[in-house]
């Protein structure tokens, strides 16, 4: 474990925590009869937040991290696989079923269908894998599908006129997780011996390359001091 | 070489 690794997987932890303290702040802003100005923001708008990627992200777990019970790398690795799972999975299913934080979902605008990514990266990992077996595909699929499974996020983010600071953060913290991987890799290729990982590093280069606009457009609303707002 | 194929990262 290095230090990019560690930041790496802290940012990544952090974006969840921001998405469940969006969903949080949701919930319990219903029901005021003087809401503060945050609550009045999430209630009346849209939440920003693309179902169909946290539905991505909730499949790309569950199919990574099938060897939890098989393969013990480290009581660190198998909590946050936990954590992962768990969080994806409930992010979901506040969103779909949970009756105040379904209505700030915006239905109209998270278009994206996720047929169109699950199956291509299903059909590559098929024919591009370290090992043919039923376990290395579905890890190898998980690592194209997080790749890309980003996508409809950023379109509805540039959809929304109005991207709550929130939801930027996320996107945000998600980036620079990707990132920090990369610095992570450079790393242990160099003080690691036989350490290479080209489909990972690939995949993980082309999601970090996603972000890439983003990261301009929230770089330049921080340096001008303005509301992140992406053109249309 | 045989690679093998460790996944040690989340």
């Amino acid at each position: 474990m290095n230090i990019f690794r560690l930041a790496g997987d802290m940012t990544h932890l952090m974006s969840v925590l921001v998405l469940l303290l969006k969903i949080h702040t949701i919930k319990s802003c219903a029901g005021k009869s003087y809401p503060c100005s945050l609550c009045f923001i999430l209630l009346e708008s849209s939440s920003g937040i693309s179902l169909k990627t946290q539905e991505l992200y909730a499949l790309v777990f569950a199919t990574r991290y099938l060897d939890i019970f098989t393969d013990f790398i480290s009581v660190y690795n198998t909590i946050m696989k936990l954590i992962f799972l768990g969080s994806s999975f409930s992010i979901v299913w506040y969103i779909r079923r949970h009756k105040i934080v379904r209505r700030s979902y915006d239905k109209d605008q998270d278009t994206f269908r996720h047929f169109f990514l699950v199956l291509p990266c299903l059909l590559l990992a098929l024919i591009i894998n370290e090992k043919f077996t039923f376990k290395e595909v579905l890890w190898t699929f998980s690592l194209y599908l997080e790749a890309v499974a980003i996508l409809p996020q950023l379109i509805l983010l540039q959809r929304t006129r109005n991207i709550d600071n929130l939801t930027g953060q996320y996107v945000f913290l998600l980036g620079a997780y990707r990132a920090l991987y990369i610095l992570n890799w450079i790393y242990r290729y160099f003080t690691e011996p036989h350490y290479v990982h080209w489909i990972t590093w690939i995949s993980g280069l082309v999601q970090t390359l996603l972000y890439a606009d983003f990261f301009y457009y929230y770089f330049s609303s921080l340096k001008n001091n303005v509301k992140l707002k992406l053109p249309a | 070489p045989h690679i093998t194929v460790e996944h040690d990262e989340l």
